[in-house]
């Protein structure tokens, strides 16, 4: 029997239309310590993490780990039925191949309850060393979501160069050519309006621009992103969830041949 | 010419 009851519908329903252009199926896996998902893109060149704590819902019981395989567009149809501040209740067990969501108004005046169909998916599981990385770069996640999206006018990827005093997007075209340079910016009124870089030593990659594109649709979860880079290692770009968990974008570099 | 590399390059299955 699984069980778990977060106060907002909304959040989920964000989190799986940030992810569902990239993965079209997933397999839950909930256990007592929460819901977990990682999957790649059917090409192979990034995956999606994404971690639920269960201490950050409102209620949360898994008797024994438990996979859960969905289709997410077929998710993302049911949980859009949800009303703006309705609570989630999802229930599953193992005797029938079903997750019930059921949306609970404030009131408690209404009650919705949909019943999802459960698949088989053969997913590969990938270790996903915890690496030491040369540069993290924090920044508004608004900010970085109009850096891609304006540089992807221009180009079909990016090249982010950090140095300690900076961190440069730079994007070329047959149109010519730009870049986007933001400097450190510690004193401010909030701190998710800073821009923290963190540099062991200087890195330069390059990146396809459309998966970062498809990446920052996580920018509504977060006011805050933080982007983690190796030289020739993929980059994470990471949107923490309050108080519940994080989802985790890694994309694989391009590198010259 | 820069070639987009695959995440299974990076990550190994478990």
């Amino acid at each position: 029997m699984f069980e778990a009851q977060m106060a907002q519908a909304a959040l989920l329903k964000q989190i799986i239309e940030s992810i569902r252009e990239l993965i079209t199926e997933a397999t839950f896996e909930v256990s007592g310590t929460g819901m977990m998902l990682q999957a790649m893109d059917s090409s192979h060149v990034s995956l999606v993490a994404l971690n639920l704590r269960s201490d950050g819902f409102q209620l949360f019981r898994a008797d024994r780990p438990f996979s859960m395989g969905m289709n997410l567009n077929h998710m993302a149809k049911m949980l859009k039925c949800a009303g703006k501040d309705d609570t989630l209740t999802m229930r599953a067990d193992e005797a029938n191949d079903l997750v019930t969501f059921l949306f609970e108004s404030p009131g408690n005046e209404r009650l919705a309850e949909f019943e999802l169909k459960l698949m088989d998916i053969t997913s590969e599981n990938l270790g996903i060393p915890d690496a030491e990385y040369s540069a993290t770069v924090s920044m508004p996640s608004a900010e970085f979501q109009r850096i891609v999206k304006d540089l992807g006018s221009i180009g079909d990827t990016v090249e982010i160069t950090v140095t300690k005093d900076d961190v440069r997007f730079a994007a070329s075209g047959d149109i010519g050519n730009a870049t986007i340079k933001c400097r450190q910016l510690l004193d401010t009124e909030k701190p998710e309006d800073r821009t923290l870089i963190e540099m062991v030593e200087p890195v330069n990659l390059t990146f396809a621009l459309r998966y970062l594109i498809n990446f920052s649709k996580a920018t509504s979860l977060a006011p805050s992103v933080t982007i983690k880079l190796s030289t020739e290692m993929p980059v994470v770009v990471e949107y923490k969830l309050s108080d519940i968990g994080y989802v985790r974008f890694y994309l694989a570099p391009k590198i010259e041949d | 010419a820069m070639g987009q590399k695959s995440l299974d390059l990076f990550f190994k299955s478990v």
